[in-house]
């Protein structure tokens, strides 16, 4: 799975998910990568886009899961990455990125590490997998 | 207003014992995706065509699980999904089981901009894409010697692997990283080899 997230200068937030699924699943199978609200979600306050167990995705909303955290608990974008990594996912196992409308990025997962990479426009950038 | 801020994954769940020279390729592509998104950015192009254009790189490069190089079915094919989110207006579009289409991404953007749904599948979300005259190519063109190998790997541990890079080295090595029974959802993948 591949997916990128972004806020331009506007401040506008967008996501996108992409992936080929599960390595021998069955035909047919659909999983969190298209599902609006799991895989992929973005409003006026964030954008996010998940990777992982799509099952465990998929049961947890985790995509909106970020912005409604941020919309209902006030949360600011890291907290809510990493709240919903730590409590929504029960024993399943995922990753996600996530931008929010004032210019932050962030990233969480309980997996042995994930293919990731962030910029913003201050000059930070990071690639990482660990 | 505050600045702008992109990222990108190429998946969750990575193999320990990744090579350091697969290491080094994938943190390459993400590093190159990174560029292409800061660049549109800095002029001035909008967030969900970034994010478009950003996805359609990494479903090119067979490196990560999706578009050329993603995981294969139970039967040795390709079945891709993808979705995108504009978030001012909460439009969005989503794709699954296609199998010609060659960036998956484009054609959810195209549901989302040219068609009154907000998800499009398999025979329909294919008639659709020749109707919009998006890229089509033969599900060759999307499976690689490596998943090949991958999917005979799981088939022998009879389960489902997710978007792991397993090293390339010998099946020996690779069989032994997969002895360790996977679990989904707490429960040892084998309960979902059925379903």
């Amino acid at each position: 799975t591949v997916g990128c997230v972004v806020v331009d200068s506007q401040g506008r937030c967008a996501a996108a998910t992409s992936t080929g699924g599960l390595m021998n699943k069955r035909s047919g199978r659909i999983g969190d990568s298209p599902l609006i609200g799991a895989g992929t979600y973005a409003c006026g306050l964030c954008g996010v886009s998940c990777t992982g167990e799509g099952e465990a995705i998929i049961r947890g909303t985790l995509a909106r899961e970020v912005a409604a955290v941020m919309e209902y608990k006030g949360m600011g974008l890291q907290e809510a990455v990493s709240y919903v990594v730590e409590e929504r996912l029960d024993e399943g196992k995922a990753g996600l990125i996530a931008v929010s409308s004032n210019g932050e990025v962030a990233c969480g997962f309980n997996t042995t590490g994930m293919f990731r990479g962030c910029a913003t426009e201050a000059g930070f950038m990071e690639v990482g997998i660990w | 207003m505050a600045g702008w801020a992109i990222a990108v994954h190429g998946g969750a769940g990575v193999d320990p014992n990744l090579p350091l020279d697969r290491q080094e390729e994938a943190k390459k592509l993400l590093a190159r995706c990174l560029n292409l998104g800061i660049d549109a950015l800095r002029s001035d192009h909008p967030a969900i065509d970034v994010v478009e254009l950003v996805v359609r790189e990494l479903e090119s490069d067979p490196l990560f699980n999706s578009g050329r190089g993603s995981a294969l079915t139970e039967d040795g094919t390709v079945e891709m999904e993808a979705s995108i989110m504009d978030g001012p207006k909460r439009r969005c579009g989503a794709v699954s089981g296609l199998t010609t289409v060659k960036n998956p991404i484009s054609l959810a953007r195209l549901v989302m901009d040219k068609s009154p749904h907000s998800y499009l599948a398999f025979s329909g979300a294919e008639e659709f894409a020749r109707q919009q005259g998006v890229e089509m190519v033969c599900n060759d063109y999307f499976i690689t010697e490596e998943n090949v190998g991958m999917l005979k790997l799981a088939k022998e541990a009879n389960s489902i692997l997710f978007d792991y890079r397993i090293p390339n080295a010998g099946l020996e090595k690779c069989s032994a990283s997969v002895e360790t029974p996977l679990q989904m959802n707490g429960l040892p993948i084998s309960v979902y080899a059925p379903e």
